[in-house]
């Protein structure tokens, strides 16, 4: 299979990446936990966590893209978005994972579950956002 | 001389999308 759209997957997915903390604490990306992003948030003054729920997943072994339809936040706004089937979503108590793991695997070296339908994964939003 | 390579560091709000759209008032 062409590798060439792993290029489009920004770098710091790649393990061994080094992700710094909103306290300033180095770690790891295939070390991070739910309360890293939780705590990181907490501390930001512009940022807060959403939830987003999946709610659909479209995809087919010859793409390399698939479709995800969220549910994100209390009002539950539905939102669509098109990804490489490799991009890792960090999900609430079971953390990174992806349309197809074995590839974020093979391509990134990041353990990765499979994401499913009703996985909540972490989202960001502005906190200052009207 | 071999000098030392800096290693990339990225915040943590990288690795996550924003999905929320504006909301409207």
């Amino acid at each position: 299979p062409p590798v060439a759209a792993s290029n489009q997957l920004p770098p710091y997915f790649m393990k061994g990446s080094i992700i710094q903390l909103a306290n300033g604490e180095l770690k790891r990306v295939e070390d991070l936990k739910t309360e890293d992003f939780i705590q990181s948030a907490e501390i930001s003054s512009d940022l807060k966590i959403d939830s987003s729920t999946v709610e659909r997943v479209e995809g087919s072994h010859t793409s390399s893209f698939a479709l995800l339809q969220f549910a994100v936040g209390e009002h539950r706004t539905q939102v669509s978005v098109e990804v490489l089937v490799e991009h890792p979503f960090f999900v609430f108590g079971k953390g990174w994972s992806s349309c197809c793991p074995e590839r974020t695997s093979q391509l990134f070296g990041l353990p990765c579950s499979k994401l499913s339908v009703g996985d909540v994964c972490i989202s960001l939003t502005l906190k200052n956002l009207k | 001389n071999v000098e030392p390579r800096s290693v990339p560091v990225f915040p943590w709000h990288s690795l996550v999308p924003f999905l929320a759209p504006s909301q409207p008032d």
